[in-house]
């Protein structure tokens, strides 16, 4: 698998914010996101999973100086929809596995997986696409993640 | 934000399998997919969000054909690390707005948000790229998703 990963990236300029225990019906996905896309904020990733009981969270990424603003706007909403509360995260790196076809692959996750976990680095949130695996985990082991997952996939560092 | 917007894609040949409650700590990631990458099983998206108090869903999708296999491996697996349950969903349909730059054009995913709020349509997952935004919803709204998209994004049927 080694051959389908080209690259590793880190993106450190990112905070999380998650609207916790959102009602799963339609319009809310809506409702949260419309009074950033109005602020101008760049909104990264967007991580919503398969709800429970009615209610799931929504969690995205923005840009670290948008943070105070969107988590105004969220809050709003948030009261609004009945979630049970705003979290932010100002602590957070990406990593990512960048490469092609990676569906076809499936080890290619595995190994990104274990190689943060020989290191104890815990992955908070998890999104994928067939170029990208991406892993959020706490700042401070950003550049040690990137280390291993060059190592994990052979790739000069750098690359 | 139109012409950030190139094309709208229906995936109708997935079907979803989460772990309920998973514990957040290192390693738990790799033991789930592990299995699956073992198998050969051409796992596609992979969704976590942040865990609530120590906590999480793992939900990923994959080949319907796979899914009575990749299911017993998840059960093991779920048993082991003390899971709440696994949950199989074969009624789904990925739709996805594909495009580059999104993460500049916030009002993309807000007016995908809206359009299917506007048809009534839950959105049961999502997972977002540099350019791509998937929302998983019921199997049964698949073609009609694609239809409202292609209209909200000014796309000619077929794009
Ligand atoms: C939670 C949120 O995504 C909701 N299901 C919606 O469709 O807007
Ligand atoms: C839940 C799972 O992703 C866990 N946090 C891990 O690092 O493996």
């Amino acid at each position: 698998e080694s051959a389908v990963v080209s690259g590793i990236t880190l993106d450190r300029s990112e905070a999380k914010l998650s609207v916790i225990r959102v009602p799963d019906r339609p319009g809310i996905a809506y409702r949260i996101l419309s009074p950033l896309a109005e602020a101008a904020i760049n909104v990264d990733m967007i991580i919503q999973n398969a709800s429970s009981e009615g209610y799931t969270d929504f969690t995205f990424t923005l840009p670290k100086v948008d943070l105070p603003k969107a988590r105004q706007l969220v809050e709003f909403v948030a009261r609004e929809i009945e979630a049970l509360e705003v979290r932010a995260d100002n602590n957070i790196a990406k990593v990512s596995a960048v490469g092609t076809g990676m569906k076809n692959h499936p080890g290619v996750a595995a190994r990104m997986f274990k190689a943060l976990a020989d290191e104890n680095i815990n992955i908070q949130m998890i999104s994928t696409s067939e170029i990208r695996i991406s892993c959020v985990i706490e700042a401070k082991y950003g550049e040690l993640a990137v280390r291993i997952l060059h190592e994990a996939f052979n790739l000069a560092n750098g690359a």
